[in-house]
């Protein structure tokens, strides 16, 4: 399972959080507007959250996260 | 699997509950408008209760939870 | 397998019953109008049941469950 | 593999048999009109009958049980 | 895997025909006009024989079954 | 794996081929005029003969077998 | 995986090739007008050859083998 | 993983090569016009070569081989 | 799983980001215009960021890069 | 996974690639016009190359390969 | 999974790109117009890059890589 991020604006944040008892950010990894983020769930990821005007592509559909 | 929540409002509560014989909840993660959380079943986490107004998107559809 | 419980009145009741020999109420989840529940089937939790106005999400449809 | 049970009227059951040499009920839910069971197959459950108004959804598609 | 069977008329017989070298009945579940029983194929149950005016569902399709 | 084998007309043979090195008969299921047989294949069971008229329903379609 | 034979005159052969190094005949399955075989693959049988009328039903298609 | 050849002319070559390193023909079979033989690909078969006028089916679709 | 970059300008960046707790760079491959790199989520990379003017074929679609 | 490779002109030549840290050439099997070849991907082959005037089959489409 | 590249001028190159801490390239397999190359993804090869005018077929559709 991975989700694509498209910003599309600079400064969008995608931020992992922590698999486990405990939910934390362990990464933030901040694209621009035009670049693009393929992100797996993994062993440390197992929910991740977009901040900033962007394009996220999953298995469930394409949905627009809105600006700051 | 995951589903997808994207705020619609500010102070979204998405909140994780406990897999096991115990249901309590073990995070909530506040997502204001714009943002967009994707969140998975874990060994943590059995079922998931979203507060607030947001569309989720899964492997269901589209569901549109209302405001507080 | 997870379900999707969007409630459409206040105190829908999502019921978790055991799995194994013995089938009991494990845990009761009162969810209010506009929230969802999403809930897994667990090791804990072989059947769900709903009490009170909502839609029900599933791979086999959506099912609206009636008012009390 | 589950069932989705959405009673019409009230008394409806769904009846869980044995799995195994013995077939017997092991499990009576009663569930009243516009309730909603979502039962799973098990390893105590292999078979399951319903009795009473109701829709039965499942992958081999919807199903009216009639009135007793 | 599993069938539906939805009894038409009372008196169904829905046959289980047990695994391995010998087949023979080992239980017969007889159901009424307007009821369902949802039966898997498991450890003891090979073949599944229906007797009486009934719809059976399964992933090859509905199926009727005559009148004895 | 499963097929159903659906009868139109009385002493319709369902008859089991052994698996392994030898190809023998190891039980003929008898169904008459609008009985249904539902029969997997197995450890014992790895070729199915169907005499008689009926309607065999697979997952490559549906079938019909004349009369003898 | 399993093919379906329906032969469409007497005589139709449906001969088992053994799997393995050598590949030799370890079975003819001999069925008649109206005869239906449904048969697998198998420890035994990699190979499978049709003589004779019939309509083989398998997951790439319906295909006709002639008269001989 | 298996094709099914179906001959259009008599004398037409499914041929077996061999797994592994080397790769040499391990068996031809012959089938004439009107006769089928559907082959599995197995731990002697890693590819098979069709000569002469037949059609060949196979998860990739319906192809036609040639005449010598 | 594996995705698709193709480059429509010079110097576009495909950047593999690390798997496991450190989120750091391991590899950027640069491609010019025309050229395609197809690269899959490994043991090394959980992560996959692409910079520059850009199509990205994937599961979920095809998303665009802008230029830099 | 396998492909066919048709060959419609004589002489065609598929190319097996090795498996492993070296990429040599393992085998060459020549097939001429209306010849067909089903190949599989295997312990040895990793890789194939086609070279000459033929239509191959595989699951990503039907793809031509030209005449030298 | 494996990709199919259709070289569409001479020198096609179809690079591989090593699986691991290390990316580097460990072989181009260099195809003229006309040839067709399929390669799979392996132990050794986690990227391939193309270069030069083709088509490549592969789970996402069909890409053209372009003149150098
Ligand atoms: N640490 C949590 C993170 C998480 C995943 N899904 C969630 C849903 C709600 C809240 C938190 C989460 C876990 O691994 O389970
Ligand atoms: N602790 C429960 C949480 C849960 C999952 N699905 C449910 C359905 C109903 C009630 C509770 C639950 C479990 O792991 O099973
Ligand atoms: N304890 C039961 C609960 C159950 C699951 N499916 C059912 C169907 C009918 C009745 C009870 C059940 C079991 O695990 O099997
Ligand atoms: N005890 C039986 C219950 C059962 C399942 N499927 C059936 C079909 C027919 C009759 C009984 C059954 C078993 O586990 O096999
Ligand atoms: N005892 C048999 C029952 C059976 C299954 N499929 C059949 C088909 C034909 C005749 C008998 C059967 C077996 O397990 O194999
Ligand atoms: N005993 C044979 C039965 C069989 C299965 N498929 C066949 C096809 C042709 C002839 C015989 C068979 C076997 O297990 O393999
Ligand atoms: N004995 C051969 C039979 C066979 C299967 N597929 C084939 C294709 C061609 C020729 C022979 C075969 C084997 O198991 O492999
Ligand atoms: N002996 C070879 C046969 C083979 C399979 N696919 C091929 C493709 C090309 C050339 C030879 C082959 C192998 O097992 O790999
Ligand atoms: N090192 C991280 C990389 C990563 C994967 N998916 C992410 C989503 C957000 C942030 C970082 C990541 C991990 O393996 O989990
Ligand atoms: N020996 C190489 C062959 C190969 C497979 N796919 C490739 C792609 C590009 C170049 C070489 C290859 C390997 O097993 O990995
Ligand atoms: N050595 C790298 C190669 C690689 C695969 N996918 C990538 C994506 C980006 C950069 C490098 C790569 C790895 O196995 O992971």
């Amino acid at each position: 399972d991975y989700i694509v991020v498209a910003a599309e604006e600079n400064g969008v944040n995608v931020i992992g959080l922590t698999r486990g008892k405990d939910t934390r950010l362990h990464h933030t990894e901040i694209i621009d507007k035009g670049e693009v983020l393929i992100a797996q769930f993994t062993e440390q990821t197992s929910a991740i959250k977009v901040r900033g005007k962007a394009k996220i592509y999953c298995s469930h559909g394409i949905i627009e996260s809105g600006s700051r």
